[in-house]
């Protein structure tokens, strides 16, 4: 596959350039890498890089849906990774590092990492296998899509995704905004990873 | 979760960092 010769830095630079380069306000970019289960000859798309950019109301929208026992527990998962970053201990969370809010899009940028689509499942992987965008604006159309990823972003706060099939995986954006479909934004996103070859930037 | 993917881990470091970033910042509050 062309995404072979992507490596991480590659990776982070092209979807730093969609998401900066855009007209649209996007909240995040992430690449699901492809790739085959040599045990079970499944399709599998499981994280490849993310790029996180925020949403300009992320001060003000801290809380979201959010409860207290959320934002405990939010606050105690980034302690741990914080920690498993560095190696350090974690504090106690009377000392936290981290102490602002994790804010709902945030939160579901960081679950995103650990998640991944066999066979076609889910938005990207819908994508993957029709070898087409595919596009949901809109809070209603994303909590009624048969894709739990499409309805847990609503949940989170999202109202835009657009996951668009490139070589070796699907890039997938998001955005709290209303954003329509666009040929602009889909052609630069294969023009962007496409190209093939770490020769970028 | 002592065995992230490196692929995971850059990412989480980045994603850290840069919140870490963002939130010192004084001019976005």
């Amino acid at each position: 596959s062309s995404t072979a010769c992507f490596n991480q830095e590659t990776l982070q630079y092209r979807l730093q350039a969609v998401i900066e380069g855009a007209r649209e306000s996007w909240t995040y970019a992430i690449f699901w890498q492809s790739s085959v289960d040599a045990a079970t000859g499944a399709s599998l798309l499981a994280w490849g890089d993310g790029y996180y950019r925020g949403c300009d109301d992320d001060k003000r929208k801290l809380r979201g849906a959010s409860t207290a026992a959320d934002q405990e527990h939010r606050k105690r998962v980034l302690r741990e990774l914080n920690s498993l970053i560095s190696g350090a201990p974690p504090p106690a969370a009377d000392e936290d590092a981290v102490d602002e809010e994790v804010t709902d899009t945030e939160w579901f940028f960081l679950v995103s990492m650990a998640q991944s689509f066999v066979d076609g499942a889910g938005l990207p992987g819908h994508a993957l296998l029709t070898a087409s965008a595919a596009w949901v604006a809109g809070a209603d159309r994303l909590a009624s899509a048969a894709c739990e990823r499409a309805r847990q972003a609503q949940a989170f706060g999202i109202q835009t995704m657009a996951c668009i099939p490139v070589g070796g995986g699907v890039v997938e954006l998001g955005s709290t905004g209303l954003i329509y479909h666009n040929a602009e934004i889909t052609g630069k996103v294969r023009a962007l990873f496409t190209s093939g070859t770490d020769a970028f930037p | 979760e002592g065995d992230l993917p490196i692929a995971r881990k850059k990412s989480l470091q980045r994603f850290l960092e840069k919140r870490k970033e963002r939130y010192r910042s004084p001019t976005e509050l």
